[in-house]
This record gives C-alpha cells, structure tokens and sequence, in this order.
C-alpha cells in the first residue's frame, strides 16, 4: 500500500469545503449531511478539522455533474466512472467531483453517496488507491462496505504520516514535520504551557467561539476545537491552525449570516472565514467604542436579534450587525441586564436560544429569553471532561 | 523496439474477446493505467505488448492471475463501477 512518493498533503490542519453543484438524487440537506459526515470518517482518524465555507473558494469543492464538466476527465454516463477528486493543492486541487448520471443514495441501492464520497475525500487529503479490499482507498465500489468502520489499518496509518498521529497527545507541524510538544525546541521557546491539562478542575478559557460546525476555545496562545457532532478535540498553538495569530485571543464572536467569526486581542480584531485569518488585523474602533476601550473581556453574537454584545468590565455595548452601528444608550451594567451576573465574563456563547457566560472555570447558562441564569456547569465539561 | 510476439501467442491473447470486450479494456487501461491513447484499437495488435503489460499492471494490482489476456475475472473487475482516480498515477 503506497501513497504518493511525492508526499502531497495541505500544509495545515483545518481544510474548508463548500457543496457547489448539488445531485437531484437527494434533498440538499440530506447530501449536506452525506458529505459533513465523509469528511468526519477522516478527522475522527486524524489531527484534520474541516470547516464548510460557503464561499467557491473552498478548499475542497464538492460538485455534482454530467459527462464534460470543466475539467480534462469527463465522466461516462451511468456505471463505471462515479466520481473522482484532485489531490491537495491550490484550485481545483482538493476537489470532488460526482458522475450524477449514476443514482446517488443514502442506502444500498445505487450509490451510497457517504461511501463514494469518504473515499474521494481520501484523494482530497493526498491519498492513493489501495491494493487490500479492505481498504476505503480499493478503486472499485462495494456497496457491503461496512459503514462503521470504513478506515483500514493502512488507511489510518496514511493519513497519520501525513497529518502527523490523531492527537492522544498534541502534535504541531512545522518545517521539521510532525512533533510532539515536548519537542525541546518547543519547550524552550516562548510558549510557557507545554500543553494545557483540559481536564484540569480551575480551567478556564479567555475566548469561546462558534466557528462553522466547531466551537473553538481559546486559552492563553492555545486552541482546542471541538466538533460538534464529534467527540475528538483538536488542540495545539493557535498559529498552529491560524498561522497570522501569534497572540492570545480576548474575545471571540461568530456571524453565521456572513460565516464569519471575528477574533479580537486587546484593541485589534481579526476576521476568520472557514479557516483562513483574511488580511490585516483591523482596529476595534471600527465597531464604534469611544478610544477608552482598549480592550474586550468577551463578545458574543445573539443570532435571534442580529446584535453582538461586548463585555468590558462590569459594562456592556450592543453593536447592530444589520446596520453595523452601535446601539444607542450603551454601555449598560451587566448586572443590570443580567440577572445573576455581576462579575467579570472571560468569555462567551450563544447556543440554542441561550448565552453560555464563562466566569473563570465557572459557566452560567443565561436564558436570553426568559431573561434569566437557568444552570451553571463547570467550564472543562465542554472540553469533554 | 518492442519484443515480437509470436503469432499464435497473440491469438491466444486475443481469442474469444469481443471487439466490445477490447473496447471496453482499452478505454479502461488508458485511464487507470496510462495505456498511451495514439494506439487505435484497430491495431492493437502492433502494439501488443504494452497493451499486455498493461493488462498485467491490472490483474497484479487487483490480485489476479497475471496473465495478461482478457480473461473473463480481468474483464469482470473493468466492467465494475469505481473511482475515477487512475490507479498509477498521482
């Protein structure tokens, strides 16, 4: 079993992709759900994040088409050819493409769309074919593929030489490869916490985000990305997943209308789509704070009223994101908008109709609704602990 | 120069396979197996032993007698749906 001699890989862990073309075979949400759940075969096996992007400029574009379709392999009518995808690389590098001249399913008649898809996804991240049947990389299909464990030993093993071992420990990758944070160069560099104990009872974050189908934490110059469907986390530096951050991260806020999260440290802001930290870092004066504030303990977009709430201190601002302006009559007291909260937030997020407040390693769940704490949790639950 | 083939060695290679069956592996070994597309299947026969070796490349990767002759196994695998990745090349 061998896969490129060129080793071909992305250079880096969260890898976007967006659906372009989609099959008339299947109800959008039901391929929607086909490929997020392809790509997961993939990232419970590896250090790999895939964030969807609804831009066309993805990292793996999937596409749904017939016969020529733009690129130099036209596909051959129903039956042999069902699909292909390009290894990674910049373009049409990535992509997958689907023959929708074949009946594309979510069962075992026709195609199962999760199976063909998990397979081309291989090809997407620098994988070839397999020799062994039992591989998710064999060429030809096999509708009695289990759908549990579709990854073979040699399958996994690939991936891991490429996208360094699935993180029992956390991995980074730089010039050098694939190490390990004890990596004396590691250790003795500026980064003080070798690596975070997410397990630890005090834990507490600095900034929690929504960001795609993810929710990042983040904590000094670290991250942990966890999935939410998935029960893997994902940890390492930050400039590890975002290679312009080089500081810690205050705040954090996601815009799901425009897909965008926005990162803030002390009186700057990055904006991140998918997973790429677009151009320069921008001032916070351009949300409209008076040239005091300097700095932003947490931030948080409430989807239900388009507004974002920013937390400094014990006061708060509202900024309008529909007319993109601040609320007139801010700051407010915290305390007097929210009951139960008369502290300083370090970080925090809106899930479901409710703003979870992280104070220390503390988590108050606030019914934005009901205007009200309705249960606290400690913080390092939502790490899985 | 390629190596000669005797004659009743290509007839044996070729025997009992319909022009369908040598269309549908032509079309199959030039795009999983780099089979070069100048060679019209009209003169396959000139240009026999990359065709053959080509077969071979197929039935070694999918475990099968190398023989290098459309066997019925070698054409069952081809006519089976699969990716359209080539099996030899990146």
């Amino acid at each position: 079993y061998s896969h490129n001699n060129r080793v071909n890989r992305w250079n880096k862990n969260v890898i976007t992709y967006s659906i372009g073309r989609y099959t008339s075979d299947l109800p959008h949400s039901m391929v929607d759900s086909l490929i997020e759940s392809a790509l997961s075969v993939w990232a419970r096996a590896s250090t790999l994040t895939f964030v969807r992007s609804r831009t066309q400029r993805a990292d793996i574009m999937v596409e749904f088409a017939t016969f020529e379709h733009g690129d130099a392999y036209p596909f051959d009518g129903s039956k042999g050819t069902l699909a292909h995808a390009f290894g990674p690389g910049e373009g049409i590098g990535g992509d997958a493409h689907f023959d929708d001249d074949e009946t594309w399913t979510a069962g075992s008649k026709g195609f199962n769309l999760y199976l063909v898809a998990a397979h081309e996804f291989g090809h997407s991240l620098g994988l070839r074919h397999s020799q062994n049947p039992e591989s998710l990389m064999y060429p030809t299909y096999k509708s009695s593929r289990s759908s549990h464990n579709l990854l073979s030993k040699e399958d996994i093993a690939i991936i891991n030489s490429l996208y360094g071992p699935k993180n029992s420990q956390p991995y980074y990758y730089s010039r050098y490869g694939w190490n390990p944070l004890y990596n004396p160069w590691f250790l003795g560099s500026h980064f003080p916490l070798m690596m975070q104990n997410k397990c630890s009872a005090d834990l507490s974050f600095d900034a929690v985000s929504t960001l795609g189908d993810a929710t990042f934490f983040f904590k000094d110059k670290y991250l942990w990305i966890k999935h939410n469907q998935q029960y893997d986390i994902k940890e390492g530096p930050i400039n590890n997943f975002m290679p312009k951050i080089e500081s810690k991260i205050d705040a954090a806020f996601w815009v799901p209308r425009r897909s965008t999260a926005y990162l803030i440290h002390e009186s700057i802001y990055w904006t991140v789509k998918g997973s790429i930290v677009k151009g320069k870092p921008k001032p916070i004066s351009n949300f409209g704070f008076p040239p005091w504030v300097q700095e932003i303990d947490a931030a948080v977009h409430i989807v239900k009223t388009g507004r974002t709430l920013f937390f400094i201190h014990d006061i708060y601002y509202s900024y309008n994101e529909n007319r993109r302006v601040m609320d007139a009559g801010y700051p407010q007291y915290i305390s007097d908008d929210f009951q139960g909260l008369n502290t300083t937030i370090d970080a925090a997020v809106y899930k479901d109709g409710f703003i979870y407040f992280f104070v220390g390693p503390q988590v108050y769940k606030y019914d934005y609704t009901q205007k009200q704490v309705v249960g606290t949790e400690k913080a390092n639950t939502w790490l899985g602990c | 120069a390629p190596t000669s083939i005797p004659e009743e060695e290509v007839t044996a290679l070729l025997t009992g396979q319909t022009q369908e069956d040598l269309k549908l592996a032509t079309e199959y070994l030039r795009h999983y197996y780099n089979l070069k597309k100048e060679q019209p299947l009209a003169r396959i026969k000139r240009n026999l032993p990359s065709f053959t070796s080509k077969v071979k490349d197929m039935q070694s990767f999918f475990g099968l007698n190398t023989t290098g002759s459309l066997d019925s196994e070698t054409l069952e695998v081809m006519s089976t749906p699969r990716c359209g990745v080539s099996d030899v090349e990146d």
